[in-house]
This record gives C-alpha cells, structure tokens and sequence, in this order.
C-alpha cells in the first residue's frame, strides 16, 4: 500500500531531522499515483500535491514516525480538511415542510436514496410524501411508489406528466396536510442537456426547496469534476450524497466534487436496502482515498 | 488536445493529462507514453502532429482484433446481461431486442431481476415497446426459477433469442455472484452452451473501479463481451483499453442514450478518435 511505498522512498533518510523537498517531492510522486489511481481528479491532485508539498517541506521529522509515515500524516491530514470542514447535517425547515429534492446522472442512486431518506425521517416520527417526479424512465413511479409502501410512507399521486407541474402540486397538497418532509424524486439527465437541466431549474423555482442533493455514484472518474460543477453551476446544490460505497471504488470522486463545488458530502450510500444510509465521515474517506 | 511547435516535456505532461482525464488509468498513461518517448528518441516522431497518429495508433491496436460479433447460432440462443448497479442493462436490453428483431429473430425477455422495486415493471415496459414476451414471477422469487421457466417458454415457443435480465449487483458481494453463478448454471443445464453471450454493461462515466469489476465478473461467470453505456454523456470510457489489454474482453455495443434506438456497434477508430 502506500505506506510501504513511501518507506522505501525514505529509507536513505534514515538520521536526518528534516524532511528536505526533493524526498518529499519523491514521496509526493507515489501520492499522485494514488490518488490517481483513486480517481481524484488529475486537476485536483495537481492542486492538493501542491499544498501537501508547502506543508511537508522543512518539518522536523517527528521521533515517533518514520519520514514515510510522516508524509501520509501531513497528506491524510489535508485530505480530511478538505473533505470535512462545513457542518454535513441536512436543513430541516422552522416552517415545515421541508422540500428536498433530488438530482443527478442517470443510475446514481436518486430513487432507492430518496427511499433511504423517507425511512430516516419517519424513524424520527416525521410525515413524509416521496413525491414521483421522474415521468420519463420506464416505471419509475412504480419503483419510487414500492419504496414508499416498503417504508410506510405516502407517495403523491398525480395525474400531469409534467414534473414541474408535480412538484409545485406535491408541495401545495403537503403544506395543506401538514407534511414534515416532501422528498421530490426527478429523472437522471446527463449535466450537458439543456433542456432537462432547464426543468430542473423550474422544478427548483417552483418549490424552492431547502435542500438539494446532488447523487453521484463513487465509482465516477475522471468526470466527477466536470458533471458535478455543471450541476451546481445550472442548477446549485446543497450537498452530496455519495452512493455505492458498499463497494470497493476508492471513492475519489467525493474529493473531486468537494474540491470543485465546495459542496459537503452529507451522506453515503453503503448497500441497496433502505436502511443502508450513513453520515459522511471524512477520515474514513480520506484512509479509503489513500488506500 | 492542444498541439504547440515542440515535442518537449510540457507537451508530454499535456498528453499524459489528455489520457488521464479520459480514465484510461496510470498504467495505461504510462504504457503508451513509454511508446512515444522512445520512438521520439529514435528520431521516429519529429513532430507533434506524429506524435498525435502514433498515440491514436497505439491505443487503436489495444482495441482490434476482438469478436465484436454477437454468436447467435443456436436456437433459442441465450443473451445473460450482468454487471454492477445502474449501470444501464435493462435499458440495454430493451435496446438489444429492437435491433435483434429488426434482424429477424424472434425474441423473448427474462426478468430475472425479483429483487430491486419494480425492476419487472421497467423490463415490462421495454417488452411492449418491441411488441415480445416478457417472463417475469413476483418480487422476491427465486432468480434461477424465472431464468428456468423463461427458458423452457423460449423452447417452447421457438424463439430465437432469449435475453436475461439481471439485477444489478456489487462484484465485492460475494454471495451476490454466487447467485449470478447459479443463474448460469440453471441456463446451461437446460441449454448446453448457454449463455451463447453474457454481456457485462459497464457505464462510460466509471473510473478505475470497472477494472475490478469486469475481472470479477469475467472470473466468475466468463464475460463475452461488454456494452459500454451513456456515451452520450461527457466521459471518454479510457477504462476499457485495460479491460480489452488484460482482460482480453472486446466492447460489441455502445449505449449513446435513454431511446430504444441508442445502440450502436463499437467502433474502435471513432472511439479512439473521439478519446482525443
Ligand atoms: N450497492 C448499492 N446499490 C445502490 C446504492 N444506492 C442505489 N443502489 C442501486 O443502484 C441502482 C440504481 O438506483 P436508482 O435509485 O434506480 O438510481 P436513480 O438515480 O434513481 O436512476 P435514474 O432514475 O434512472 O437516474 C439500483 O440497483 C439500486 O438498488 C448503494 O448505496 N449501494
Ligand atoms: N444517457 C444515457 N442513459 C442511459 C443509457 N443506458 C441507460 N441509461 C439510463 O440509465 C439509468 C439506469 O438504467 P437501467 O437500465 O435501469 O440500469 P440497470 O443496470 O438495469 O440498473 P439496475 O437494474 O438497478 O442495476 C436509466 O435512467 C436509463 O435510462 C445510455 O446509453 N445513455
Ligand atoms: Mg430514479
Ligand atoms: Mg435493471
């Protein structure tokens, strides 16, 4: 792993008290390898070595680490500053209900998160509507409706084809019986589509909601970067949820997407049952980044 | 791909970052620039227009020479579509019964997926749109039973093609692929040399996970192919080029949208063409 890696790149330091720049430098190149290989982002990598190398640079080298052991530290330390930082609770309204909706790519994980949510809620005796607002997939509101009856909650019926239409309808009928939670399930579209990225601007206009989650799959490379930023350029969201982590994709899209949109990741999705939905926590994302 | 006047270290670092970005992986990166650099420095690239046809020729000869062809010669012949978590396989089936019957062939749907929420539903659906039977149980019946009784009916029926639908699962699930493993089991007892085909569906926006995945896959149940899906979206699909080298598995479609319409055969020059 990386450790052991890094120890070879520093055994010649062996009795030196600092670490000097072209060993860390050398110790930095297997650190991009591994992030690369993590699927960070490679403009993100580039920016991240460049901040571990001004913080390594001329520190004493600690008596109980070794030089290589003392690199990750800095490293993971920096990692998890970037992951973490901003409070990754969701916002629940003073005047309920709380709307909060939903989007991302196609097969991210919207739908069964959405679920995952509602299941949440009513545990802490909330009422919550999961609201259908994907017209477009075949059976889709028959997915989003199953989940629904799994975990005990309604799911707004609705007769428009019209997503926006649906929600602002969805929000008008939980304000009037006294809904916690509306949860609004919309259609994946790819960040390059103008037209379906135009509705999620109306769907958000129309029930200004306090939270929007962006799902994104942990398995996503190179183009977390990209599709996440369109995202929050178009559309604007809240936080990340980070889904499929049940897995072993390392995960670098969580940094990529923070890095990019200064979003929090707030949950992470580690299996397909509804009760398979856990806070972010950055040291374990940073320590599954590095491998 | 930004091409200045020089092959000198910026460009190479430029090219490097042109590949990373496109999820061929470390690798991979390095494999082809150790190419260019070597023929760079037995004067062989002088210039970076050069350089630019050897690395489209480099990556191009990862890719050729695989069957891209689907082996359907035996009746009924049996399609299993496998592969991780929404990756798009439903969708891809429903996709691959348009283009078969427009050949000809009569085709019939499984729906083996019994376990996510109305995965039959959604399978359904695609079968009305092509106008074919779909053979489904209820929700949380045994995969094996459907892909048993689904089969039997191809037989019966005279079908030509039978395509499996599977739910999707994490390769890391080891129990998960040991059912996928019986799946198989079931079809080639009650057809000896079925599947004829299993695809694995991989989505293009994957990073350096689908490696993991496509071996997993492959070791458990052998992969013949893969469909390579939402190309139609910005990520390049870098990852099949360690996938094809290693793993020796050639991509034979790729899904370019959400249309019953949105299958296209692999090509391996445009997709090396559209990577830079
Ligand atoms: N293993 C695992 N599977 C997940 C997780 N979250 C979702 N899935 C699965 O991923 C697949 C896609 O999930 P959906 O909820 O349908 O995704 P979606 O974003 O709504 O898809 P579209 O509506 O088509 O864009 C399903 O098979 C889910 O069961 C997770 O955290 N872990
Ligand atoms: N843009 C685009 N979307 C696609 C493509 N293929 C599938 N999709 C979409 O991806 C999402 C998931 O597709 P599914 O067919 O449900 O995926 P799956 O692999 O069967 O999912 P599970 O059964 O839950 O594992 C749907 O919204 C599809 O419309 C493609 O080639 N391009
Ligand atoms: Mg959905
Ligand atoms: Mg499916």
């Amino acid at each position: 792993a990386l450790t052991g890696k890094l120890e070879s790149v520093f055994k010649k330091l062996r009795g030196r008290g600092v670490l000097k720049e072209d060993d860390v430098k050398e110790a930095l190149r297997e650190v991009r390898l591994a992030l690369l290989e993590a699927d960070v982002n490679f403009k993100v990598v580039k920016e991240f070595i460049g901040k571990v190398q001004e913080r390594a640079v001329g520190q004493d080298i600690l008596t109980s680490l070794t030089p290589g052991q003392q690199v990750i530290k800095v490293v993971h330390d920096e990692l998890v500053g970037l992951l973490g930082g901003k409070q990754s609770k969701l916002h629940l309204s003073p005047n309920p209900p709380t709307v909060i909706m939903m989007v991302g790519l196609q097969g991210s994980g919207k739908t069964t998160t959405a679920g995952k949510l509602a299941k949440n809620f009513k545990k802490d005796g909330r009422k919550v509507l999961l609201v259908p607002a994907d017209t477009r997939r075949p059976a889709a509101i028959e997915q989003l409706k199953t989940l629904a009856r799994q975990v005990g909650v309604d799911a707004f019926a609705s007769e428009s084809r019209d997503p926006v239409a649906i929600c602002r309808d969805a929000k008008a009928w939980a304000e009037r019986s006294l809904y916690d939670v509306v949860i609004l399930d919309t259609a994946g579209r790819l960040q390059i589509d103008e037209l379906l990225m135009e509705e999620l601007r109306q769907i958000k206009a129309g029930v200004k909601p306090q939270e929007v989650l962006f799902v994104a799959d942990a398995m996503t490379g190179q183009e977390a970067v990209n599709i996440a930023e369109a995202f929050n350029r178009e559309i604007g969201f809240d936080g990340v949820v980070l889904t499929k982590l049940d897995g072993d994709a390392r995960g670098g899209a969580a940094l990529s997407v923070k890095a990019v949109t200064g979003k929090p990741v707030k949950f992470t999705g580690m299996g397909e049952k509804l009760d398979a939905l856990e806070p972010f926590f950055p040291d374990r994302m940073a320590s599954r980044i590095l491998g | 791909l930004v091409l200045g006047e020089k092959i000198d270290e910026s460009f190479l670092e430029e090219l490097e970052e042109a590949l990373i970005a496109s999820d061929v992986g470390t690798k991979t990166a390095s494999l082809v620039l150790t190419d260019l650099k070597e023929r760079f420095k037995r004067n062989e690239l002088s210039s970076p227009a050069q350089v630019r046809e050897r690395l489209k020729q480099v990556l191009f000869e990862i890719l050729t020479d695989r069957s891209a062809a689907l082996s359907l010669s035996a009746t009924p012949s049996v399609i299993l579509v496998v592969g991780v978590n929404g990756t798009g396989k439903t969708t891809t089936i429903g996709k691959l019964a348009r283009r078969l019957q427009g050949e000809g062939k009569k085709v019939m749907l499984a729906a083996a997926d019994t376990f996510r929420a109305a995965a039959a539903e959604q399978l359904t659906v695609w079968g009305e749109r092509n106008g074919i039977p779909v053979v489904k149980h209820k929700e949380g019946a045994d995969p094996g039973a459907v892909a048993f009784d689904a089969l039997a009916a191809a037989k019966a029926r005279g079908m030509d093609v039978l395509i499996v639908d599977t739910a999707g699962r994490l390769h890391t699930k080891s129990n998960l692929m040991e059912e996928l493993k019986k799946v198989q089991r079931i079809l080639a007892r009650e057809l000896p040399g079925a599947p004829q085909e299993t695809l694995f569906v991989l989505d293009a926006t994957t990073g350096q996970n689908a490696f993991a995945q496509a071996k997993t896959f492959h070791q458990a149940i052998g992969v013949t192919g893969i469909v390579l899906t939402k190309l139609d979206g910005t990520p390049k699909g870098g990852i099949v080029f360690a996938i094809n080298k290693e793993l020796n598995l050639p991509v034979k479609f790729i899904g370019v949208g959400e249309g019953i319409d949105d299958l296209k055969d692999f090509d391996p020059k445009e997709f090396v063409e559209a990577l830079l």
